[in-house]
């Protein structure tokens, strides 16, 4: 464990409970999208079946057990409790474009061909494009919630801190997992038209983000 | 055959 990874699962952390607060506070999810969360909650699903097989910490497995137990809550929040508040006009991203090439692509290129390699391959490829039905509501309504856009910048910044944790597991532990990398680096670049609008935006103290 | 490394990364 290193410093990058640590702050950059505090920062995943942070990024869902901040959102799971926000739905629950506001009794509302207008502004989020339902699909994202569904996306999230299997991307947990399929990668964290290992919870069943082998016990890496108890850190690991305090904190994978938050990480579904959130994720599924939230999608509770969304479609069932606060359904009337969910705004499925915009929810409209195909994810379907996403789910069969991704599911496609980790059956081709993988580690093992093995049930869990496999899935725990389609859940790295599936977590690189899960904001993007975000993204694109975000672009439709033309506008974010501040604490979207906290949601948002810290679920970006969680990935772009675990790329600096490979350099580090690289550079001293000689480790480093090519497909982890090749689709956090995919992930990360999807953040940074949101991060740019993020800074520019948060220093001119507008609650609003205008994504072109 | 490879030990299958436990993946210790979240």
């Amino acid at each position: 464990m290193n410093i990058f990874r640590l702050t950059g699962d505090l920062s995943h952390l942070a990024a869902i409970i901040i959102l799971l607060l926000k739905i629950w506070k506001t009794r509302s999810c207008a502004g989020i999208s339902g699909k994202s969360q569904v996306l999230f909650a299997l991307v947990f699903t399929t990668r964290y079946l290992d919870l069943l097989t082998s016990f890496i910490s108890l850190y690991n497995t305090t904190m994978k057990i938050i990480y579904i137990g959130c994720a599924y809550a939230t999608v509770y929040l969304i479609y069932m409790k606060f359904k009337a508040t969910y705004d499925g006009n915009h929810d409209t991203f195909r994810v379907e474009f996403l789910v069969v090439p991704v599911g496609g692509l980790a059956f081709l290129v993988n580690h093992d061909f093995s049930p869990l390699e496999i899935l725990w391959t389609f859940s790295i490829y599936l977590e690189s494009v899960a904001i993007l039905p975000q993204l694109f509501m975000i672009s439709k309504t033309g506008e974010a919630e501040t604490i979207t856009t906290h949601y948002l910048f810290f679920l970006g910044l969680y990935r772009a801190l675990y790329l600096i944790n490979w350099i580090w597991r690289f550079y001293f532990e000689g480790f480093f997992d090519m497909i982890a990398i090749v689709a956090g680096v995919v992930q990360t670049i999807l953040y940074c038209d949101f991060f740019y609008l993020y800074v520019t935006k948060g220093e001119s103290g507008s609650n609003k983000i205008n994504p072109a | 055959l490879e030990e299958d490394k436990p993946k210790d990364e979240l």
